[in-house]
């Protein structure tokens, strides 16, 4: 809810990348709420950050460093 | 850690296609052998670098835009590089990194190395923040080792690295395949000259090969000669034989007990291979459109072979002149054309069979005539192209040129 349309975006582009978020197979745009907190929590933990579903400063310096371009396999959900 | 994938061989080929420009080559490709031996030292795993052909890892540095990788990179920072699971064995570096050795400033090509050989070889990545396998680049480490849980995920991958396999260990080796550096052989003179090969190519242009060159030839003569390894890189000279398969799309090359496969210009993985199943040392081949067979011969026999199926050759090779009607044994060259005629070479002369391979009437003909070359020809070396078909050539007869597109042997970017 804090985010603007631009960060949000950034972080939903983020979280679909590598695999902490997937795009609903029914084809609707939006994501539900839910998933996305539940994609951040994942994001989160497996970062070693509190883990709150919501985006805070550390989530997003974390989102923000150099990594490898190959998916994380941390949302049970969506390895599944 | 994660397992993705594994490679059903231990022993496994890397090449280096290309180099980061911000490190020297020596330094970035003792960065690349190291980020092997991390993984060679902790499990049953040999690395032995090719430098030319076909091997299980590519190793190779692209940026915002490439003609081989669709999952295109980010400029600096970001996404530092990607690999592909088991057995695919690509490994991409984002070529706009600063890439480094020995220091803090910018990316460390050893750490970053191994963590995509560690994908390429079927890990994903690891929940612990300072494992090599952890998503997120932790910076330069002096002292880098490999972190616990990458050990063991290499090792539930391909077991324990055990004392015997240690003397097993093959050092990365030097190439085994060096490109030729022989001198070329004298350039034929395409008006005269026997040939050791040619074929109906992609489409339909016909090609002639001879020693280390190879032209096209349409109804205004021969074109200009190429070096075959500049169109076909790693392909040598003096060939056997060469067929186009309009079905497959494959070419495929013969020369001694060895075969070639090409798409267009590119070498199809796992080539070149040992022929094993028909005599080496052929001497002509064709790709007859009648029944998609392709015909290789040597002697006064040949083999019938479907690219598609698995084909009996155990009852090849058969004598030519049962199927060929007034075919010369030991042919030089051999082709077909879109409409079934098929042309046979050898010496300075040709033959010319119809649909039912049945050598059509005054024939041979000299060589010159299927050039197009006239008789007043100048050599080869000052060739001037400028050879219109006498009136009294029909185009059928000679090599059948209306198919034949304007002279541009050399890959085009579409090629």
């Amino acid at each position: 809810r804090a985010l603007g349309p631009t960060e949000k975006e950034a972080v939903l582009d983020y979280l679909v990348q590598y695999g902490y978020l997937q795009k609903p197979l029914e084809g609707a745009e939006d994501f539900r709420l839910e998933d996305i907190t539940e994609a951040l929590r994942a994001f989160q933990e497996a970062s070693e950050l509190p883990v709150s579903g919501q985006m805070d400063d550390d989530t997003r310096a974390r989102m923000k460093q150099p990594r490898c371009g190959v998916e994380d396999p941390f949302n049970q959900k969506t390895l599944k | 850690y994660l397992l993705l994938g594994r490679w059903r061989k231990k022993h496994l080929t890397f090449r280096i296609f290309n180099l980061p420009s911000t490190l020297s080559p020596s330094r970035a490709r003792a960065a690349l052998h190291q980020a092997f031996k991390y993984w060679s030292s902790v499990a049953p795993l040999t690395f032995r670098e090719v430098k030319a052909g076909w091997a299980d890892i590519r190793l190779s540095f692209h940026g915002r835009q490439s003609p081989y990788c669709s999952n295109t990179f980010d400029g600096p920072g970001k996404v530092l590089a990607h690999a592909d699971i088991p057995e695919l064995g690509s490994v991409h570096f984002d070529n706009d990194e600063f890439w480094t050795e020995g220091t803090y400033q910018g990316v460390n090509l050893r750490i970053i190395a191994a963590h995509e050989v560690g994908h390429a070889l079927g890990l994903g990545h690891s929940r612990y923040t300072q494992a090599l396998m952890a998503p997120v680049y932790a910076g330069y480490q002096p002292y880098f080792k490999l972190h616990p849980d990458d050990v063991a995920g290499i090792q539930a991958l391909y077991g324990k690295k055990s004392p015997e396999t240690e003397d097993e260990e093959e050092e990365i080796e030097t190439p085994t395949v060096s490109p030729a550096t022989t001198k070329p052989s004298p350039m034929p003179n395409p008006c005269s000259s026997e040939l050791d090969a040619t074929m109906l190519g992609p489409r339909g242009k016909t090609y002639a090969f001879k020693g280390d060159y190879v032209w096209t030839v349409t109804d205004s003569g021969p074109g200009p000669l190429f070096r075959v390894s500049a169109l076909w890189e790693g392909l040598p000279g003096n060939l056997d034989a060469a067929v186009y398969s309009p079905r497959t799309k494959w070419i495929h090359f013969f020369k001694g007990n060895k075969v070639w496969r090409y798409v267009g210009f590119k070498m199809s993985p796992g080539f070149p291979m040992k022929l094993n199943r028909v005599e080496p040392n052929l001497d002509a081949a064709l790709y007859w459109p009648i029944n998609k067979k392709v015909f290789l011969f040597k002697g006064s026999g040949y083999w019938q072979w479907d690219e598609l199926a698995r084909t009996d050759l155990s009852r090849y090779p058969k004598p030519i002149k049962e199927l060929f009607t007034g075919v010369p044994d030991q042919p030089s060259a051999a082709m077909s054309w879109h409409d079934g005629q098929v042309y046979f070479f050898k010496g300075k002369d040709y033959w010319r069979l119809n649909q039912q391979l049945r050598v059509a009437k005054g024939y041979p003909r000299n060589i010159t005539h299927w050039m197009h070359c006239s008789p007043q020809t100048p050599d080869t070396n000052s060739f001037t192209g400028d050879i219109t078909p006498s009136s009294t050539d029909t185009i059928l007869d000679a090599t059948p040129s209306t198919m034949d597109s304007i002279l541009d042997i050399t890959p085009s970017t579409t090629d």
